[in-house]
């Protein structure tokens, strides 16, 4: 009945809105936590004095080095064919313009193709990418590379629609690569209703001139940690599975849903499993990433340091594409691996969540994944997810603590049994 | 890649669906 337990504890029980609880907590308290800043340390260091309190087991830091980036003052105006003020967000890493800003007239484009047919036009422009959206996967690209794809073209900066499902004027941002060789121009992220319009505009024949403003600056690395705590196994204590979400969040909103929320089912997991008394044959690993944002750089020195014992690590899961009411668990491993994960899955059939689809990852995770380690992360409403995603909307208020309660009783279940079966999952 | 060594289940898979049982 332990899966009984759980569930009823997590969803009707004395645990009901905890995680929810201790996340507007912390957000509050805290606000967003960008790597290199000082709300992202003090969360860490929430974390485990709370980590402490709740009687968890070995909780440390783990030292690690994480990139410092900072947003500054960023404007942008366009000024042809009409003045308006539009919302912009920098790029992480991006550099910034000179403090005059760079104004230059627009060349919209809706693809890298139609950039490349059309390069000798970008020469001294600013481009913008009017991309449509299919997939984050997909779409992403354009935020990452989108500066340096214009700047071989020889353009002075690069705005990109935002990456998102659905838009109420509101900008997102993200991370963004340079390229050794390829001039470093300012990039930011626009919103989908400016990129558009923009299309619309020049299709009718209008000459456009922006005037972009960006005070991003980029810092020497700083010191961070990925936060641990456990349950030791009873009987295989050096055998592990690894639940964790990432501390970390971009430096708009509250980064309450990316990834407060994979990180707080990830810690109520383990509270739920202490709570009713349990201690799986295997140890339950807590960890929350550093500076997830930045590419996993936090969990790549955690993986580094720990690769060593790999072949201890019987399952590791990431929560970071929300905690809204979860439709099924993703996983990778193999058949036989996936044959086992379904028979667990089938204890949620009380809350009726017992899908298993393929793809279990997590930038965090992934890691391990490759090197043969399976691999689980929650499916969930990734349309309402992407709205919200690395956008001022990302706050508490987007949470809903009920269904929060049910993607910690299916992350709980998950965990805990893989973690006390007699076997590691195979992965052959 | 993996250098995960005793990959050997004891166990028939039927084992392992009893085993998984009871927990529910």
């Amino acid at each position: 009945d332990v899966a009984k337990a759980i569930i009823n504890l997590a969803v009707y029980g004395k645990a009901q809105n905890r995680s929810y609880e201790r996340l507007a907590l912390l957000v509050d308290t805290v606000g967003p936590r960008l790597s290199g800043t000082k709300s992202l340390e003090k969360a860490i260091q929430i974390m485990y004095q709370s980590l402490k309190q709740d009687g968890l087991e070995n909780v440390h830091l783990e030292p690690v080095k994480i990139p410092h980036w900072e947003r500054g003052e960023e404007s942008a105006v366009m000024l042809e064919p009409r003045m308006h003020k539009m919302a912009i967000l920098g790029l992480g890493s991006s550099i910034g313009t000179p403090p005059e800003g760079i104004t230059a007239e627009v060349l919209v484009v809706t693809s890298f193709d139609e950039l490349q047919r059309r390069a000798p036009e970008a020469r001294g422009k600013i481009v913008v990418y009017n991309q449509p959206y299919t997939n984050y996967s997909q779409t992403v690209q354009y935020r990452v590379q989108g500066a340096v794809e214009a700047a071989k073209v020889g353009a002075l900066a690069s705005l990109i629609r935002s990456v998102a499902s659905f838009s109420i004027y509101s900008p997102h941002t993200g991370v963004q690569e340079y390229q050794d060789g390829v001039p470093k121009i300012p990039t930011a992220c626009i919103t989908v209703e400016d990129a558009e319009m923009m299309s619309r505009m020049v299709s009718r024949g209008s000459r456009i001139v922006i005037q972009l403003k960006m005070g991003a600056k980029n810092y020497p690395d700083v010191d961070s940690f990925n936060t641990v705590a456990e349950i030791i196994g009873g009987k295989y204590p050096e055998q592990v599975v690894l639940v964790s979400g990432h501390l970390d969040s971009w430096d708009v909103g509250q980064g309450a849903m990316d990834d407060g929320g994979g990180a707080f089912i990830s810690w109520e997991a383990l509270s739920l499993i202490k709570d009713l008394g349990l201690r799986p044959k295997r140890t339950l690993r807590l960890v929350l990433w550093t500076a997830e944002e930045q590419g996993g750089i936090g969990a790549f020195q955690y993986y580094q340091l720990h690769k060593a014992n790999i072949s201890k690590y019987s399952l590791v899961m990431e929560s970071d594409s929300g905690t809204f009411l979860p439709s099924g668990l993703q996983f990778t491993g193999s058949e036989k691996a996936r044959a086992i994960i379904k028979e667990v899955m089938n204890l949620l059939q009380p809350i009726n969540i017992t899908q298993v689809f393929s793809d279990g990852e997590g930038t965090d995770i992934n890691f391990w994944i490759q090197a043969g380690v399976p691999g689980a992360s929650l499916l969930d409403d990734l349309y309402k997810y992407f709205s919200f995603h690395h956008s001022r909307g990302d706050t508490i208020t987007v949470m809903d603590p009920k269904q929060m309660n049910v993607a910690a009783a299916v992350w709980a279940v998950v965990s805990y049994v893989i973690a006390d079966m007699e076997e590691m999952l195979p992965r052959s | 890649k993996s250098i995960y060594r005793n990959d050997i289940s004891q166990r028939t898979f039927q084992e392992i669906k009893e085993e998984i049982a009871h927990y529910g």
